[in-house]
């Protein structure tokens, strides 16, 4: 464990914090879009099937319970809560996102480091995780004015990943220079997504003034 | 143990 991957699983667990606790406090998910929470549940699932057969860590194993967890419960909270999900921008949350899981899972097919159900599964993961932002960075788009937390919690959401990208320039350079071209350019891909919106974000928190995406 | 890369991240 390295202080990049620390900084950025903390930085992962915050985000979905600030987004169970905007949902709980306000009883709302408006500007949120559940297809990514979808999404984001399927990659959790996928990624950490090998949660009860390998003992990683109690570090591991617990992150990986709660980010299940938390995952799943901000996805029943869309879903099903009475007063929460009247709040969901359901005409708004169009993006068509097994467009993306399907590609994922064929290109899993082609690419992985071995051709195993686990191995597979995980890589679709990987993939997935890349390109789960986009239904929530359309919302934003197409919501006129995003509130705080969302903000940063997509924001936080960016970082974790950016911070993942330096915890493996340091895992190569110190441990016998390990190659994982697949989490490496999935992490460059799902980070470059973020690039706009993390300079109207900058921007935006410098001129001390309201996020907002150009159409 | 075969060290599966990354497997041990999040």
């Amino acid at each position: 464990m390295n202080v990049f991957r620390l900084a950025g699983d903390m930085t992962h667990l915050l985000s979905i914090i600030i987004l169970l606790l905007k949902i709980r406090a306000t009883k709302s998910c408006t500007g949120i879009s559940l297809k990514t929470q979808e999404l984001y549940v399927i990659v959790f699932l996928t990624r950490y099937l090998d949660l009860f057969t390998k003992y990683i860590s109690f570090y591991n194993t617990t992150m990986k319970l709660v980010f299940l967890g938390t995952s799943i419960s901000i996805v029943w909270y869309m879903r099903y809560h009475k007063v929460v999900k009247q709040t969901y921008n359901k005409d708004q949350d169009t993006f068509r996102h097994y467009f993306l899981a399907i590609p994922c899972f064929l290109l899993a097919l082609l690419i992985h480091h071995e051709f195993t159900v686990i191995e597979v599964l995980w890589t679709f993961s990987i993939y997935l995780e890349a390109v789960a932002i986009l239904p929530q960075l359309v919302l934003l788009q197409r919501s006129r004015n995003i509130d705080n937390l969302t903000g940063n919690y997509v924001f936080l959401l960016g970082a974790y990943r950016a911070l993942y990208l330096v915890n493996w320039v340091y895992r190569y350079f110190t441990e016998n220079h390990l190659v994982r071209w697949i989490p490496w350019l999935s992490g460059l891909v799902q980070t470059t997504l973020y690039a706009d919106f993390f300079y109207y974000y900058i921007k935006s928190w410098k001129n001390n003034e309201k996020l907002q995406l150009p159409a | 143990r075969h060290y599966y890369p990354g497997k041990d991240e999040l």
